[in-house]
């Protein structure tokens, strides 16, 4: 799987992802990259100063049956982000030790992985939005890599 | 309000063997350079800076989408992609989609497809799969291609090694594959 978050010249904010799926899978199946709120998710506030993009990867059926992209958003959405701080750090590790440390069935199935890029926008000096990047990820690795018209030498990274 | 565009791409949570790192680490850096030179050129929104972006991840044959994707159990290649506007909140999504050398932007197409209700005032739909979802393809001039052509010799490579385990299982074992075989 594959994915990219965006914060484009006028503040706006996308999410994708585009995935081949599970090897020698049945044909006709569709993991998370097909299904509304599993693999991909983008909000902002009309001030435009608040917002994510994630785009996720992983064990399909556990993200499809969590709803992962959308309950990151809606927990980044909590009412404690109309002016008070959100721990995104935390959200993370309670979302991810909720969904994706135990299999949900009990018949020896591998561990429910999944990883996350995450783009947020946080209140910088003078109450400008700043991007800010967050990954996560239950897998062994995850390969990202980030850049901007600012930096456009891209960074990137196979964090282990 | 900053006129900077900011893009971060990612190639997969799972495991990225040391083979084919550098590979899949150049894969990503040409997509962050090349969708932005294209936001700088020609469409600066997030959308078009994401679409582009995957569109040169899935061109790329060490990453798990598009051309290089992992095969199905008949040795076919279907894809999934999904794409979604901070601003509007629309998505667009395809699944199971066979002969489009880009599904990202296939499902970019059915997002903006869906903005607005149907002539009959019906809401337009945020997901096609399958031949439908090729269908929409052609209708909308986006790229198809011969479905084999999406087919890698590395994925066959793995698919071959995998598939006579599978038909051959050694000793009676149950096979088992290997947790990246078994992501998204």
């Amino acid at each position: 799987t594959v994915g990219a978050v965006a914060w484009d010249n006028e503040g706006n904010l996308a999410a994708g992802v585009s995935s081949g799926g599970l090897l020698l899978k049945y044909s006709g199946r569709i993991g998370e990259a097909a299904v509304y709120g599993a693999g991909c998710w983008a909000q902002q506030s009309l001030s435009k100063r608040d917002g994510m993009a994630c785009s996720i990867s992983g064990a399909g059926e556990h993200i499809v049956r969590s709803g992962l992209a959308r309950i990151l958003g809606e927990a980044l959405q909590s009412p404690e982000s109309d002016g008070g701080e959100v721990d995104i750090h935390q959200v993370l590790l309670q979302v991810f030790n909720q969904k994706f440390t135990e299999p949900l069935h009990q018949r020896g199935e591998l561990m429910p992985n999944a990883g996350v890029v995450l783009l947020t926008k946080e209140r910088g000096e003078d109450d400008e939005a700043v991007p800010r990047l967050w990954c996560a990820f239950t897998t062994e690795s995850m390969a990202v890599a980030y850049a901007s018209t600012r930096k456009p030498s891209p960074k990137v990274s196979i964090l282990r | 309000m900053s006129t900077t565009v900011y893009i971060a791409v990612h190639g997969g949570a799972g495991y990225h063997g040391v083979p084919s790192e550098q590979n899949v680490k150049s894969a990503l850096k040409r997509a962050c350079a090349q969708a932005l030179q294209h936001s700088s050129l020609h469409d600066s929104s997030a959308i078009s800076v994401v679409e582009q972006a995957i569109s040169i991840l899935e061109d790329d044959e060490y990453l798990n989408a598009g051309y290089g994707s992992n095969l199905t159990i008949d040795g076919t290649v279907e894809c999934d992609a999904a794409v979604m506007d901070g601003l509007s909140g629309d998505f667009g999504s395809v699944g199971a989609l066979s002969g489009v050398k880009n599904p990202i932007q296939l499902a970019s197409a059915v997002l903006r497809h869906s903005r607005e209700p149907d002539s009959l005032g019906r809401i337009r739909p945020m997901t096609l799969v399958a031949s439908g979802a090729h269908a929409f393809a052609s209708s909308q001039g986006i790229q198809t291609v011969i479905p084999n052509e999406m087919v890698s010799p590395r994925a066959i490579r793995e698919w071959q090694k995998w598939k006579s385990r599978l038909d051959h299982p050694t000793n009676g074992d149950q096979v088992s594959l290997p947790q990246d075989a078994m992501q998204d």
